[in-house]
């Protein structure tokens, strides 16, 4: 079963044209292999992306340099799985 | 197992296996009013159901809703399951729901990706595509929502295997789409065609592969309003609408694009909560809310269409 220790979801606010291609741009980085929850649309309005652990630095360090806006949606996605099937069971039983 | 759909508990997700039950349940426990279709098989062989609510007639004007098309957005085959409760009971009781019924079919394919929602379950919580391998590839999968064939393989689709929005290799190929398409064209008298994705809260019309605004585009977003009006009567959730190229994304081959050009002219497209604190992982506690003011959304776009024959 895949796991996602340490994925983090960052929700990206870009300010301006420039920034919206600069995310954008970051779809077509195959080695990064995120997984865009909520796609790139307009200035102002949030992207959801999940980053894989292996690629949390170098986004977080690309977004910066960009002076792109971001804060952490989910701190760590497995945790809010575990959570979850924890649930299920709990209700199943 | 719970003995009946009124034992079955709305409030969690469910495997595949329960909802498969539930459905057989509700058929059972209601045999003249819902019935099931196999309108086909998934990649993997899993029968995809259709719950078909008729008070009978023949070639009777109909509703299609689906949920579950991408695998990950569980909310929207537990709404599914808790939509397909709502209308056994709310038939006879609830006068606007009874005329609809008394008019209409209504079609619901709660698990519309069911490779995928397996995998999700047991493999990876995270996948959304349909699960057919792409010869060449070491990705598997092909979003059923870039694999119609209304604009495909335009911008908003990628033709990459390994992409979330790998449109497939040709129009139809996945057979979880195919499938509808075909049952869509025999039935030939879908009125409205709703399907139902999470997350972001939205309601959207058609296109999403073009910037020119569908004919109908004045009722679709008048109606649209009062749908997400209706729905944030509830619980004060707001939504966003308009069409998917200027609301969310261009998105070329997507599902309502295909039915609007089918000629079914109330198409749409919803996104459920939330808008941004678990996005797909969104609680159990919050199910039977997003279902019940969704489901008010759902009554506006049901009425306006029965209200408004073409």
């Amino acid at each position: 079963k895949e796991t996602f220790d340490g994925h983090q979801v960052l929700r990206i606010i870009p300010r301006d044209e420039i920034q919206l291609s600069v995310i954008k741009a970051l779809e077509d980085i195959i080695e990064f292999e995120l997984d865009f929850w909520r796609g790139v649309t307009d200035v102002a309005v949030p992207v959801d992306v999940r980053v894989p652990f292996h690629s949390l630095q170098s986004i977080k360090i690309y977004l910066e340099t960009q002076d792109i806006e971001y804060s952490i949606m989910i701190e760590d996605l497995q945790v809010m799985l575990d959570e979850e099937r924890e649930e299920m069971e709990a209700a199943a039983r | 197992q719970p003995r009946g759909t009124d034992s079955f508990d709305f409030s969690r997700y469910h495997t595949i296996d329960e909802i498969y039950s539930f459905q057989d349940m509700l058929v059972a426990e209601n045999p003249n009013l819902v019935s099931k279709i196999v309108i086909g098989h998934s990649y993997e062989g899993r029968s995809l159901n259709v719950l078909k609510f008729s008070t009978g007639g023949t070639s009777r004007p109909a509703i299609w809703i689906d949920t579950g098309i991408h695998s990950r957005e569980w909310v929207t085959q537990a709404s599914g399951t808790w939509f397909a409760k709502k209308i056994v009971t709310d038939y006879g009781r609830d006068p606007a729901l009874t005329n609809i019924l008394d008019k209409m079919d209504i079609f619901l394919e709660i698990v519309t990706n069911p490779d995928g929602y397996h995998f999700t379950h047991n493999n990876n919580r995270m996948w959304r595509k349909t699960r057919k391998p792409n010869p060449g590839s070491r990705c598997d999968g092909v979003d059923p929502n870039r694999n119609w064939d209304a604009g495909f393989g335009g911008p908003g689709a990628s033709g990459n295997p390994c992409s979330e929005t790998y449109r497939g290799p040709k129009a139809h190929s996945e057979s979880e789409v195919k499938s509808i398409v075909d049952f869509v064209k025999s039935h030939g008298n879908f009125k409205a065609f709703i399907s139902i994705h999470s997350y972001s809260q939205m309601l959207l019309y058609p296109y999403g592969y073009t910037r020119t605004p569908v004919r109908d585009r004045d009722e679709l977003h008048a109606l649209a309003k009062k749908a997400i009006t209706d729905l944030a009567s509830l619980y004060g959730t707001r939504y966003k609408y308009g069409s998917i190229i200027n609301t969310i994304y261009q998105a070329s081959g997507g599902t309502i694009d295909w039915t609007y050009n089918q000629g079914i002219k109330y198409s749409y497209t919803f996104e459920l909560r939330d808008t941004g604190r678990y996005g797909f992982v969104l609680p159990a506690n919050q199910i039977i809310p997003t279902a019940e003011e969704t489901w008010l959304a759902l009554m506006a776009i049901m009425n306006h269409t029965v209200r408004n024959p073409y």
